[in-house]
């Protein structure tokens, strides 16, 4: 099936999101 | 919509927190603080709480998918291990609380392919000789090993962990049967 995979990058991007 | 909407986990996560309170039980001391199960609701949670180098000494902070209780008795941990990351002092301000971070990305984001499903979860320990931090697996037999060292590769990888050091997989049994001394590594990468 599918996974929801996040790059490292993507995720440390999500940091500071409002 | 970039902003509106939060970006959904594969998996729900639970965050816990242990503190060595001698007058308590060890399961007393150990508490499930949050869940989240979007990458928005990770960082608030990240973001709000204290580092794990700034935790007292005897405390822990453990990560694992929603319903499994970060303890070897849980029915998912009964037959798993752990790959083990042992810091020495200095290690404690350069390199804990990367490391730390990093398995926790790896985990939320499957970074470990096929193999994400069995994963448990991760825990760190703050000790006054060595700091620790565990990735947990659920299934350490050989027809799984495959994948437990696929995990520890990546760990490795992730952690920049240079390639001639070593990292070690113990079964809980063993670390069980070996309280205070060391258990053995049935895996090496």
């Amino acid at each position: 099936g599918t996974r929801i995979v996040y790059e490292r990058s993507t995720l440390l991007n999500l940091r500071n999101s409002p | 919509p970039e902003l509106l909407i939060k970006h959904p986990l594969q998996n729900t996560w639970t965050l816990w927190y242990f503190e060595n309170d001698k007058k308590k039980s060890w399961e007393e001391n150990l508490r499930e603080i949050a869940s989240f199960s979007t990458v928005e609701d990770f960082w608030s949670l990240y973001n709000h709480i204290k580092c794990a180098s700034e935790l007292r000494i005897g405390c822990d902070y453990s990560l694992f998918k929603k319903g499994i209780r970060p303890m070897w008795e849980d029915e998912s941990n009964k037959q798993g291990g752990r790959w083990l990351i042992s810091l020495d002092r200095k290690q404690r301000e350069t390199e804990l609380d990367n490391f730390w971070l990093e398995i926790l990305l790896c985990m939320i984001g499957e970074a470990f392919d096929d193999h994400s499903e069995d994963v448990c979860g991760a825990v760190v320990n703050i000790r006054s000789k060595a700091d620790k931090i565990a990735l947990w697996t659920s299934d350490s037999s050989s027809s799984k090993s495959e994948g437990v060292i696929y995990i520890g590769k990546k760990i490795k990888e992730r952690l920049k962990i240079a390639p001639k050091a070593t990292i070690g997989y113990q079964i809980h049994k063993d670390t069980m049967e070996k309280a205070g001394s060391v258990a053995k590594n049935t895996y090496t990468v």
